[in-house]
């Protein structure tokens, strides 16, 4: 695939199978070694061990952008919307990121925005128990924004400053409920100011190269997305789709999910994400 | 319509006179990009290429050879691109969507990664069997982990009138055992167990489901896995295999963009074949699977 010269062939076979078997993908690991292959010298490409060295500074790099915790004094309240396809992880992500800023020490409220999915709501008022938040939930069928709206409503009402927003999972692909999940957004936004203040991209680690067009068409639909959540990185997959995703939309991967516990959401970390990638 | 990984491929043995090796490799590399980018497995990849290689370099050099002197039906290009599809085809076949009923309570168990779809499928495949293999299923609440699990269940058995056996006993052996004694007594013949998401690489839950393989002897096991996986289905469907060696799988969530590479890797390292997909959150979409359908998506 790469067809350059300089570097040795069973070197740049032992590279690929890393980068591809970790779902780095094709494009993504093309311009990895362009850039690479510009900046050092040919004599220390011929050093396997520099050249892998190269690459991962080179993603880490990447995925360092600024990512700061959230700045909770923004919102009143603090408004979070998880979105993404189904099966990825939101409700479940929305459970260990209340615990957490519940133990912080904010009053959390959850908004149960999924009234579509069977047993999307009480699925979510479990882990309000678990997180010891109180979650807002609609009538059957409810409208969406509505509870989004009324969970912010009630935020004010109660003194509660931060309010995660469930979305029901949806594929990139449908324009209807792509339509749908602009609307939440608009309606948040009535709801109070700057709202959503971020709204998190919830991609599954073992996605394959489809993370990249979910993280284009969500993006783009809501007019940008302030950070990604990549979850069940505990298993074997490695997630390297988002090296491509980092490197195109500028979006920090803010958590990690590590099980399926309420504490297992850990902030990322470049350099042990790319120390498990090359592992 | 091809990607344009296979379109470049075929525009390289359009562009000369005559075929040789070297230009059949120039092809096989876009069509390898084209491949890794639909997400399939990384050694089924280099595994397929040789294989078109072989024939390739064959009958498309000798087509070649042929064209220059004369018209030919179809041109070298095209008989690569040909010699591809089949055996992507191949790959994915032969066709057998085929369910094992021999006992008097027949069982199927749903297995698979979190959030694949596997309580969504169960559901489906309850409907399916009913109507259109007259059974009479009934749906095994064998999730305990997973907040409101036996719910959902329970509303998609209630949407569909199909009755569902829970307990609240935290006990999925004892579950799924129980459930094959009610279904007899409620007139029942196949039992659809839906068990708890969970890593391949997790022992004590994948030892789990050998305990309700070893209690409950389901004739049929499948691996629910979702068509935007990406390098992790050859590892994780090799796993599952290995531990409780499948009879088929069912590939969700193909009503996306997601190429369904992974098609062809847990298909090509397991052996057993795909029997079912899904295309939609609705309990009607679930369609028996056909490879030709996926050999297109696959090319692009
Ligand atoms: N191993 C592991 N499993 C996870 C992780 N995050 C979520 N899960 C599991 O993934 C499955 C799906 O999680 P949900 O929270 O229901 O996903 P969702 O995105 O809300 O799903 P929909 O609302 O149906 O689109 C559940 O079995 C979770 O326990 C993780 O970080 N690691
Ligand atoms: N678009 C689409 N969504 C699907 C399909 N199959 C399942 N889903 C959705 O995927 C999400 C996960 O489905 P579940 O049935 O909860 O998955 P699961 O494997 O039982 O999840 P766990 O029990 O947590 O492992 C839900 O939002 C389903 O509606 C499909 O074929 N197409
Ligand atoms: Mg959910
Ligand atoms: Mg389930």
């Amino acid at each position: 695939i790469f067809g350059r010269q300089v570097i040795e062939p069973d070197v740049l076979e032992e590279l690929e199978e890393v980068l591809f078997t970790a779902d780095i993908g094709v494009k993504t690991a093309q311009a990895l070694l362009d850039r690479v292959q510009d900046k050092v010298s040919t004599k220390k490409l011929s050093d396997p061990k520099r050249l892998f060295s190269e690459i991962k500074q080179e993603i880490e790099n990447i995925l360092a952008l600024p990512s700061e915790d959230f700045d909770i004094s923004r919102g009143n309240p603090f408004v979070i919307m998880m979105i993404g396809v189904n099966g990825t992880g939101k409700t479940t992500t929305i459970g260990k990121l209340a615990s957490q800023l519940k133990e912080a020490g904010h009053n959390v409220l959850m908004a149960a925005g999924d009234t579509f999915r069977a047993a999307a709501v009480e699925q979510l008022a479990v882990w309000g128990e678990r997180a010891g938040c109180d979650v807002i939930r609609g009538a059957e069928g409810a409208d969406p924004g509505a509870v989004v709206f009324d969970a912010i409503q009630a935020a004010k009402a109660r003194d509660a400053d931060i309010v995660i927003a469930d979305t029901a999972g949806r594929l990139h692909t449908k324009v209807p409920l792509m339509e749908e999940l602009k609307k939440i957004k608009r309606v948040a936004a009535k709801g109070t100011t700057g709202a959503p203040h971020e709204i998190l991209l919830v991609l599954d680690a073992t996605t394959g190269q489809n993370a990249i067009n979910q993280a284009k068409i969500f993006s783009e639909a809501l007019d940008g997305i302030t950070g990604i959540v990549l979850t069940k990185l505990d298993g074997t997959a490695k997630g390297g789709v988002i090296v491509g995703i980092t490197d195109e939309l500028k979006v920090p991967v803010r958590f990690i999910g590590i099980g399926e516990g309420v504490q297992d959401l850990r902030r990322f970390k470049p350099r042990e994400f790319v120390q498990a990638l090359f592992s | 319509t091809l990607s344009k990984g296979f379109r470049a491929a075929k525009r390289k043995l359009s562009g000369v006179a005559e075929i040789h090796e070297d230009d059949i490799d120039e092809a096989l590399r876009e069509v390898r990009m084209s491949l890794l980018e639909a997400d399939v497995d990384f050694k089924v990849t280099k595994n397929f290429l040789n294989r078109v290689r072989e024939k390739a370099v064959g009958e498309v050099v000798r087509l070649s050879a042929k064209a220059k002197n004369r018209k030919v039906k179809v041109t070298p290009a095209e008989h690569f691109i040909s010699i591809c599809k089949q055996e992507l085809e191949h790959l994915m076949g032969p066709v057998d969507t085929s369910l094992n009923y021999e006992r008097h309570v027949s069982a199927i168990m749903m297995v698979g990664l979190q959030g694949s779809g596997k309580t969504t499928t169960a559901a489906k495949l309850a409907r399916f069997i009913r109507d259109f293999q007259a059974r009479k299923p009934i749906l095994v609440a064998a999730d305990v982990y997973r907040p409101a699990a036996i719910d959902q269940l329970k509303v998609l058995g209630e949407r569909l009138g199909v009755p569902v056996y829970y307990e609240d006993s935290g006990d999925p052996i004892g579950i799924c055992s129980r459930a094959l004694e009610t279904a007899k007594d409620k007139g029942c013949d196949t039992a659809i167990f839906d068990t708890a998401g969970r890593l391949a690489i997790d022992d004590t839950l994948m030892n789990e489901l050998e305990k309700i393989q070893e209690k409950t002897s389901p004739e049929n096991i499948l691996l629910v896995s979702d068509a935007m996986i990406g390098q992790d289905a050859v590892r994780t469907a090799s796993e599952f295999n290995r531990r409780l060696e499948l009879t088929g799988f069912i590939l969700t969530k193909l009503d996306g963009d997601a190429r369904g590479g992974a098609a062809l890797s847990i298909k090509e390292v397991t052996g057993r074949p795909i029997k079912f997909i899904g295309m939609g959150e609705g309990l009607d979409q679930l369609e028996e699977f056909r490879p030709d359908g996926l050999a297109s998506r696959i090319l692009g």
